[in-house]
């Protein structure tokens, strides 16, 4: 099932 | 100034809850049109993003403040709201606290200890997604103990028109199949197939706030984060989920 990524992986949030 | 009052202290609670399910600390931007706080999580997983509108209060009175509370404390004074209690949450400049206040028998009165959370001035992205389910909230989450009895993880899948919450473990499977037609269906938006795995606890924590009969619009790509979207008291809460992806 993969491993977890974070949010900063798919947009730049400052 | 701040001075807010909801006339149900439980349905405030419900949104304390949701956030310090994933929240340590959180920054509440006051302003004169209401009240909005937006947080990831430590690990970065997961962004919880509240707006709650002057609209949803008794009444409302504020100028421009940030105020960083403790989520757990306040979790936990907000646990002693009694079911018909009134809210009243008063912003003490000189002694630095928030006065949060339960006026129902009797007027009970909390002080509470602001932190120096400065506002992160997060935006939830704009992110375009292929398909947008509005579902009842109970649905999911049955679907989602379901899952929980086979794997910590859970996949969310758009297949041939139907939404699929699927598990898999070692040895065992679950899946639940929404078809357009079902009863616990709102409306679904569907652009394409798609899939993506997702931590089950997160999900779980992000959805506990909604009662059964509460709307959740989820918006669902392939490997993106999901985005779960939901109103409670006249509150907007949206929580962005970032996916577990196949290395």
């Amino acid at each position: 099932f993969g491993k977890q990524v974070t949010l900063d992986d798919f947009f730049t949030i400052n | 100034m701040f001075k807010a009052v909801i006339s149900e202290a439980k349905e405030f609670k419900k949104i304390i809850d949701a956030a310090s399910n994933l929240l340590d600390e959180i920054c509440f931007e006051v302003s004169e049109d209401g009240i909005k706080a937006r947080a990831m999580d430590p690990s970065h997983v997961a962004l919880v993003s509240m707006d709650i509108p002057k609209e949803a209060f008794e009444e409302y009175e504020a100028d421009v403040h940030d105020i960083g509370i403790d989520l757990e404390a306040f979790k936990k004074i907000m646990n002693r709201a009694k079911a018909k209690d009134k809210l009243i949450l008063e912003l003490d400049e000189e002694k630095n606290k928030l006065n949060v206040i339960f006026k129902g028998t009797a007027r009970r009165k909390f002080a509470l200890a602001l932190y120096d959370v400065s506002s992160s001035n997060l935006q939830v992205p704009d992110i375009e997604y292929p398909n947008e389910i509005l579902i009842k909230a109970g649905a999911f989450v049955d679907a989602l103990k379901d899952a929980d009895l086979v794997n910590d993880h859970v996949a969310l899948k758009v297949d041939d028109g139907k939404f699929i919450i699927y598990a898999k473990g070692d040895l065992n499977e679950s899946e639940t199949i929404f078809e357009e037609d079902s009863e616990d269906i709102i409306s679904m938006n569907i652009g394409e197939n798609a899939r993506s795995t997702f931590n089950l606890e997160y999900l779980k924590d992000m959805t506990k706030a909604a009662s059964s009969d509460d709307i959740l619009k989820i918006c669902i790509g392939t490997d993106m984060p999901v985005k779960i979207e939901y109103d409670i008291g006249g509150a907007n809460l949206t929580f962005l989920l970032a996916p577990r992806i196949e290395s």
